[in-house]
């Protein structure tokens, strides 16, 4: 039994031991980024930890801040990131990027773009909670950053976005309803996480669908090549297909892989706040167990993971739990009635292949 | 001229109000995304380390390899700074890829330089966070068009949180 999502919860829903930590002897590194303007405050990773760090060792510290903090109240959501991105990836070095205090005239996903392109050395693995609606940014925007991202797979960096907490999501285009695609959740190179909560919210059990889970199929970049049989896999074999006029078919579709995103106890203002969700939590769950993967594949003399998707559908999901119940939230009308995609066996656009059994993604990780 | 980001949306978000006009003498920061070169290439490199499959899986480019493939033409480069030293930007920034240009100006300078702009400020809740942005479109010489992907700082507003407290779930016949 539990009373909500703390580091023993997930540690233990994912099979990590006591043992599964950092080793402190590499230069294994991991980031959490956000730009809401929002402070990260040391004191509450330290009450965090304190509270819920007992079983398992831990760093209680950030190695670096980048960004102006302290002055103001902390954000949520900064607190949670670094939270679990230390509890999923415990006793690695971890760098927090927030932007308070940049000029009123910069926009912080640039500035931090920026960053990714003036420092050589960065940390492997980065988990990102940024997303607008595709359809609101200029195609010489999206493209171009885009291209960044492509820079930061050719170094070998992991970025892992949230893929966004209005499921399929919904516009209207010339009076007919469709979904509506996120980015930087739909860019082909980077890794998106979905959401699931449990199917008891007490009881550490199977998993399902979290309803909020961004997920579908972009409206501007192609179908990577990466994807395309999982893809067609999913749309031939799903019983519960939307009507096609919803999304574009071709698009790249996401997430690639899902956490926990629901009910989560975060320590902000060294305040306990219990049942925070989003897709902004199961984010960094999984960028931390990256990041132990990781550990192990310096260990070994091995490159880190980088760009992870092509490995990923390569190994059709070996490693995760398969999520299998449950859809995502959609428009609100007679013909959909609120429901989007829905999860089935193998990849789906609500949970990807499914979340981190650690044990299993290690053996598949870990060979060359 | 041509106007670089004609399909991007630039209503208020929900949540922001305006603070008027900025005064013209003030100062902003505007970030300038160069156009690269060899995307194409770079697009390959991607796959070739990381595809598992590939004899260069996991041989990672740094840096400055990256920097010698996409960094801008010299045509780019001298177009681009002309155009931007005319006009008054001064204290501009670099990267290490050389792909972004980030350069200060005051506001009247801006407004002459991507025509059509008209900063003001914008606050929104409780943190008072405050911007300095465009709603209006700009345009740029069309000489620029080649070296000039987009502007950053005009249009596009820092994004809002989207976590959520839900209410403690009730499981009917389970813990009190």
């Amino acid at each position: 039994l539990h009373l909500g999502v703390t580091p023993s919860v997930i540690r233990q829903r994912y099979n990590l031991t006591a043992q599964d930590v950092g080793s402190g002897t590499t230069n294994n590194s991991q980031a959490c980024a956000q730009f809401l303007e929002q402070y990260f405050h040391a004191s509450d990773l330290a009450e965090f930890m304190r509270l819920f760090g007992g079983n398992f060792a831990h760093q209680e510290s950030v190695a670096r801040v980048v960004g102006q903090q302290g002055r103001g109240r902390a954000g949520i959501e900064a607190s949670l990131d670094v939270e679990y991105l230390m509890s999923a990836g415990a006793n690695i070095s971890t760098w927090v990027y927030s932007s308070p205090g940049r000029h009123e005239s910069q926009e912080p996903f640039l500035q931090w773009l920026l960053l990714l392109s003036n420092e050589s050395a960065l940390p492997h693995v980065h988990t990102v909670s940024y997303g607008d609606d595709e359809d609101s940014l200029s195609s010489a925007y999206i493209q171009r950053v885009n291209t960044e991202f492509m820079k930061a797979a050719a170094r070998g960096l992991t970025l892992l976005f949230a893929s966004g907490d209005s499921g399929a999501g919904c516009w209207s285009v010339s009076r007919r309803h469709q979904f509506r695609p996120s980015f930087p959740a739909s860019s082909p190179y980077v890794t998106t996480v979905g959401g699931t909560s449990f199917q008891n919210p007490f009881r550490v059990t199977t998993e399902i669908v979290d309803y909020i889970s961004g997920g579908g199929f972009s409206n501007v970049f192609p179908q990577p090549s990466y994807q395309e049989e999982a893809v067609a896999q999913f749309l031939s074999s799903s019983p519960h297909l939307p009507p096609s006029s919803y999304f574009n078919a071709s698009g790249r579709a996401y997430p690639d892989v899902a956490a926990l995103s629901d009910g989560y106890w975060v320590v902000s203002n060294s305040v306990p706040i219990p049942w925070v969700s989003g897709t902004s939590a199961s984010t960094p769950v999984f960028g931390g167990i990256l990041s132990l993967i990781n550990e192990h594949r310096l260990l070994s003399g091995l490159p880190p993971l980088g760009f992870l998707n092509p490995r990923l559908y390569q190994q059709r999901g070996a490693g995760l739990f398969d999520v299998t119940r449950g859809c995502h939230e959609s428009c609100l009308n007679e013909e959909v009635q609120g429901q989007g995609f829905c999860s089935g066996p193998g990849w789906d656009p609500v949970t990807g292949w499914g979340t981190p059994n650690f044990p299993a993604l290690l053996k598949a990780l870990i060979k060359p | 001229s041509y106007s670089p980001e004609p399909d991007q949306q630039r209503t208020l978000p929900p949540g922001w109000v305006s603070l008027g006009r900025v005064d013209s003498e003030e100062e902003l920061s505007l970030t300038f995304a160069l156009r690269q070169q060899n995307v194409e290439r770079l697009s390959k490199l991607v796959q070739a380390v990381s595809d598992p499959g590939s004899p260069h899986y996991g041989k990672y480019l740094t840096l400055e390899d990256v920097a010698e493939l996409v960094r801008p033409s010299p045509l780019t480069f001298r177009t681009v700074q002309k155009w931007l030293s005319a006009a008054g930007a001064r204290n501009c920034h670099s990267v290490t890829t050389q792909d972004f240009l980030t350069c200060w100006l005051s506001v009247r300078q801006a407004e002459l330089l991507l025509s059509g702009a008209e900063f003001h400020r914008y606050v929104r809740g409780p943190a008072e966070i405050h911007v300095i942005r465009s709603l209006r479109p700009y345009q740029l010489p069309k000489a620029l068009a080649p070296h000039v992907d987009f502007v950053g700082g005009l249009h596009r507003f820092p994004p809002t949180s989207s976590l959520r407290q839900r209410p403690e779930p009730q499981v009917s016949g389970t813990v009190g």
